[in-house]
């Protein structure tokens, strides 16, 4: 609530209908249910983008692996987050109130949610051998935060 | 130096990258990898017994926890990698195989040459200098190849016995860790458990004076560890000894500001 202590104790029997109020006067004035269908094809998503220490020249000290598969995320988070079902629950009340207050406050970002390890096997300058386990280097999902 | 899916419309990467951007993204891969800068001197091979030993290990992690990677090299006669190994590995965040620095040693002109090599036969050295503050060693294994010997009698046996220099000649002092009788006909490779040994060199690098080997024979007498199928320096690549430690980071790791 953005209307402190008072406000929130006299709106407390009806909460969602005071949430659900703005977002209809949102929609009628931004046009928003409009912009979901025409911004659905651009929703975050995860892309790979593949490092390959091959092509970087790297083969003759990484023994393994020729490379990774990284990905990245990219897209809107746009409203009715809602929908798409990797938004966490803060995402949602952030882009609530991105839409009462556009100006000052962001959307919700598209990022990894779940990542993952991977590990790299390679020779140090006195030809002693390195297993390195790495975290969370590859995105396993994106979703809005 | 990278590909994108055919779904991906952002263009932001979908060109040609000029020369200072390639090297400024080594940079950034390097940084992610831990590492200033990539080795300066490249002159290993991966067919070594230590580098096979590490792709078995990086394999056990493959088909397990990493099911995604496969395999690369297929890595037959290797270091087998153990049911214990597979358990330090599981607790481990870091694995560093060493190299023998003994018989690198540069041998003295005015010296026996002859005396050098039989001394450096028996002796191991492992440069642990390197290794990040922040990990901590969990476990470690001198690893050394025994070989089937024809010229013995089958049920001929030798005591291996492992020491630990803690003073050079003159007044060389050892220290006993470990000891195990051999049969002439076996064959494969031989683990010692160097873990206390590996976390007082850490602490205390001036005391690493290295490893010596004693091998006698059944009746007590000294002999060439080469009579026994042991590897100890001359012999085939991927069965040479080394050291291989396993580490756990006791904080977490940031990477350095650039």
């Amino acid at each position: 609530s953005a209307h402190g202590n008072k406000g929130r104790q006299s709106n407390r029997s009806k909460p969602q209908r005071t949430v659900q109020d703005a977002l209809k006067a949102a929609e009628a004035e931004t046009g928003a249910v409009k912009d979901v269908i025409t911004t659905e094809s651009k929703g975050c998503k995860k892309h790979e983008l593949y490092v390959s220490f091959r092509d970087l020249g790297w083969q003759d000290w990484i023994i393994a692996p020729e490379g990774y598969a990284a990905y990245y995320c990219e897209g809107e988070c746009a409203f009715p987050l809602n929908s798409y079902m990797n938004a966490t629950n803060h995402a949602i009340v952030q882009t609530l109130v991105h839409f009462i207050n556009p100006e000052t406050v962001p959307k919700p970002c598209c990022a990894p949610t779940q990542l993952h390890g991977i590990s790299v096997l390679y020779f140090d300058d006195s030809s002693n051998v390195i297993l390195k386990k790495y975290r969370n280097m590859v995105v396993r999902a994106c979703g809005c935060h | 130096n990278f590909s994108i899916d055919n779904e991906v419309r952002s263009s932001f990467i979908q060109r040609r990258l000029r020369n200072h951007e390639r090297k400024e993204m080594q940079r950034e891969i390097l940084s992610l990898l831990g590492l200033p800068h990539r080795p300066r001197s490249i002159v290993h091979t991966k067919h070594n017994a230590a580098p096979m030993f590490m792709l078995d290990l990086y394999n056990t992690i493959s088909t397990d926890a990493y099911s995604y990677y496969k395999p690369i090299l297929p890595t037959q006669g290797s270091a087998a990698v153990t049911p214990q190994d597979s358990r330090f590995l599981d607790n481990a965040d870091m694995v560093m195989s060493f190299v023998n620095l003994a018989f690198c040693i540069p041998l003295i002109a005015d010296q026996d040459q002859d005396h050098l090599y039989q001394q450096h036969q028996k002796e191991f050295r492992f440069d642990l200098s390197r290794i990040p503050e922040e990990e901590v060693v969990t476990a470690a294994e001198f690893r050394i190849y025994k070989d089937f010997i024809q010229e013995s009698y089958e049920n001929e046996t030798f005591r291996v016995s492992l020491y630990q220099v803690l003073q050079e000649p003159p007044n060389r002092e050892l220290l006993l860790l470990d000891q195990r009788v051999i049969w002439a006909a076996e064959e494969g490779w031989l683990v010692f458990d160097l873990t206390a040994t590996s976390n007082l060199w850490v602490v205390n690098p001036e005391q690493n004076l290295g490893l010596h080997l004693v091998l006698e024979d059944s009746h007590g007498q000294r002999t060439n560890p080469r009579l026994a199928g042991l590897v100890t320096g001359s012999g085939p690549q991927d069965k040479q000894p080394f050291m291989v430690v396993f580490f756990k980071a006791n904080e977490v790791r940031f990477r350095g500001t650039r």
